[in-house]
């Protein structure tokens, strides 16, 4: 139980229901 | 066989002149043929070690930055795993295959499983709607051979990031399984393991108990590095997740580790070096039906069932890789704090060893869809360190920590069943089962 040095603690949660059909397909791309 | 040992390799690639012109076939062989010679020893050296099975990673042979023509040199007709074919001893049978025959022979020599990616490409003609203009679909494209050097596994990666221009995106989803002795596995490629299809659907629908993970992941902190977030998904999956990622520490690239549902077995993160690492523990068969097996996790019902802590201090917005988040400071050295987002509360308690003046802590909160590069919904609850004090900074990158939590519960009123705990210490290091529980009613907490 030593003490932790923390950078980020995180819960990642991914609601698949509310995705598009393929992750890959948005009409987004980083310019 | 209860258990089994096995190898993942972090490959330092070599990686190809950039062209805007083709190179030759021979001349792409001749640059695949210097990474196989870096991936035999490897394979080598993981089978004197008894190693069972030995997963390299995505972009591992070839390479990246082409374009649609430049990465044709390099591809081979992958045929169905069903022709029931051993490259090392019939390699003509399927045309030009130079590269699928080397790493069947690598398997069948060493008897030993070898996953590997390589590039597929298929013909196609005027009479199908979907067929690109140059005649053909290219995949990126993860192959298994097993111990004789059978192909048992071909997987055409689903979900492709945005930069893979050189490759089709599958028409439809396939599922890659395949049986062992040692389990039943399934295959997905880097970007997949964001998706439901095919990721999720192997585990909940097919119910293997190991994945075979071929990466070439980019470490973005603070939320996506490859260690805390492959590490996680093996943990909420419960299963076995085999990950092998490149090692380019220009491209931020590295990060692999073999995970157990209950325990991280082993890791590699070096930004340091440019040296490839092999990495080799012994896993579970069949981690399901294991005595310390992960309980179920009910993700929300702490927090739709306490009372949300009120603050009279101010929020505020901040940016965790294009995804804006809502965020509230830690300002005192313990505290318990709630700061929400559309349908999602996150709760917050702690206590740090001391709070430094140098050092500021953040609560925040995410819940929506993820637009750049890909699109995906999330719902996230983040304790994180902001790079400087300056509070404009919380969400960006930073390496080091220097403030000590003896005490957190970290917690949220998620819509999903899907949840990835995590914890990244100093220096990017991995938190691991000693430091931290998750308990049924979904709190992340420090081990008392």
């Amino acid at each position: 139980d030593v003490p932790l040095p923390i950078l980020a603690m995180t819960l990642y949660g991914r609601v698949f229901e509310k995705d598009p059909p393929r992750l890959g397909q948005g009409d987004h791309t980083l310019q | 066989l209860d258990t089994f040992v096995a190898a993942v390799y972090e490959h330092a690639v070599i990686l190809p002149n950039t062209t805007k012109t083709p190179v030759s076939q021979e001349d792409a062989l001749m640059l695949m043929n210097k990474n196989l010679d870096v991936l035999e020893k490897a394979i080598k050296l993981a089978a004197e070690k008894g190693a069972q099975i030995i997963v390299t990673p995505e972009d591992g042979i070839y390479g990246w930055h082409f374009t649609r023509e430049t990465i044709y040199p390099y591809l081979e007709d992958i045929p169905d795993p069903q022709v029931n074919w051993i490259p090392c001893t019939e390699p003509d049978r399927f045309g030009y295959s130079p590269v699928q025959k080397r790493l069947s022979c690598l398997a069948r020599e060493n008897s030993i499983y070898v996953v590997a990616n390589i590039g597929d490409k298929k013909e196609c003609d005027v009479n199908d709607f979907n067929c690109p203009s140059d005649g053909r679909y290219q995949y990126n494209t993860a192959v298994v051979f097993d111990s004789k050097g059978k192909l048992v596994a071909r997987y055409h990666k689903y979900n492709l990031f945005a930069s893979e221009v050189q490759f089709n995106f599958p028409k439809d989803s396939t599922y890659a399984t395949f049986d062992t002795p040692f389990g039943k596995f399934g295959i997905f490629t880097c970007f997949d393991i964001f998706s439901y299809d095919p990721a999720v659907i192997l585990v909940d629908k097919f119910q293997v108990d190991s994945i075979v993970f071929p990466t070439a992941w980019m470490n973005t902190l603070p939320l996506l590095s490859a260690v805390p977030f492959h590490s996680s998904w093996a943990k909420a999956m419960k299963v076995n997740l085999l990950s092998a990622n490149t090692h380019n520490t220009r491209m931020q690239m590295t990060g692999s580790g073999i995970y157990a549902p209950e325990a991280v077995k082993v890791y590699y993160y070096d930004m340091e070096t440019e040296s490839g690492q092999l990495l080799l523990s012994e896993l579970k068969s069949r981690p399901r039906t294991s005595s310390n097996y992960p309980a179920a996790v009910d993700w929300s019902a702490y927090a739709k069932n306490v009372k949300s802590f009120t603050s009279d201090q101010a929020n505020f917005p901040g940016n965790i890789y294009f995804d804006e988040f809502i965020f509230t400071e830690l300002s005192k050295d313990t505290g318990n704090y709630t700061v929400c987002q559309k349908d999602l509360c996150c709760h917050l308690s702690y206590k740090m060893s001391e709070k430094r003046s140098d050092e500021v802590y953040a609560l925040g909160v995410f819940d929506g869809l993820h637009t750049v590069q890909g699109e995906y919904y999330q719902q996230i609850c983040t304790l994180l360190k902001c790079q400087t004090a300056d509070l404009k900074t919380c969400g960006e990158p930073i390496g080091s920590a220097f403030t000590k939590f003896e005490e957190f519960s970290l917690s949220g009123t998620f819509h999903t069943s899907y949840v990835f705990p995590q914890i990244v210490l100093s220096g990017t290091q991995l938190a691991t089962e000693q430091h931290f529980e998750v308990l049924s009613d979904g709190r992340l907490q420090s081990r008392s």
